[in-house]
């Protein structure tokens, strides 16, 4: 499973 | 960064100004639902977890520390301050948000990406974030009285959202990145939220006369 992308939006 | 995400969060930045402004300059919080900004302080609480642990750029850090700023400082003018305190209308800003948050917590248990505190604490913020217009919606409903600046307010806050999507869209065609679709039912049903009071606000500033929203 990919890793969760960080969330790189505010 | 597009243009589509840069300006929907100098909307979002836009929006959380002019609502100090207005409280700080005329010491009057009358028209704002409490129970709203105490919703969005729990979103920017829940989500901006990772603002130590997770450097993504140093804009993204800086707008983070100035939305939990500004949404806490609200907050505190509204409850603390003594002359704000006494314009609020507690009477009229009943909204149960409790039975909000309840739903959305079970709601981000249930339904999230990754099982992890931050996973689950983020995803509660974006179901936070979809309904926290409600109380304010509700309190304008009851007292008729949109001045302007509250209008401006709920009506950036809505254009933020709406950028947003245009944002995800944006990148979904040209990064191959897509937002989970968590994000996009979330932000969806944010923006279909303000869809009513769009209507109702463009319609007022395009007859020029003042906002009333239907009883």
């Amino acid at each position: 499973v990919d890793q969760p992308q960080i969330h790189d939006e505010l | 960064m597009n243009i589509f995400r840069l300006s929907g969060d100098m909307t979002h930045l836009m929006s959380v100004i002019v609502l100090l402004l207005k409280i700080h300059t005329i010491k009057s919080c009358a028209g704002i639902s409490l129970k709203t900004q105490e919703l969005y302080a729990l979103v920017f609480a829940t989500r901006y977890l990772d603002i130590f642990t997770d450097f993504v750029s140093v804009y993204n850090t800086i707008m983070k520390l100035i939305f939990l700023a500004t949404s806490f400082s609200i907050v505190w003018y509204m409850r603390h301050h003594k002359i704000v305190r006494r314009s609020y209308d507690k009477e009229q800003d009943t909204f149960r948000h409790l039975f909000l948050i309840l739903p959305c917590l079970i709601l981000a248990l249930v339904v999230n990406e990754k099982f992890t505190f931050k996973e689950v604490m983020w995803t509660f913020s974006l179901y936070v974030e979809a309904v926290a217009i409600l109380p304010q919606l509700v309190l304008l409903q009851r007292t008729k009285n949109i001045d302007n600046l509250t209008g401006q307010y709920v009506f950036l806050l809505g254009a933020y959202r709406a950028l947003y999507i245009l944002n995800w869209i944006y990148r979904y065609l040209t990064e191959k990145h897509f937002v989970h679709w968590i994000t996009w039912i979330s932000g969806l049903v944010q923006t279909l939220l303000y869809a009513d009071f769009f209507y109702y606000y463009i319609n007022s500033w395009k007859n020029n006369v003042r906002l009333q929203l239907p009883a």
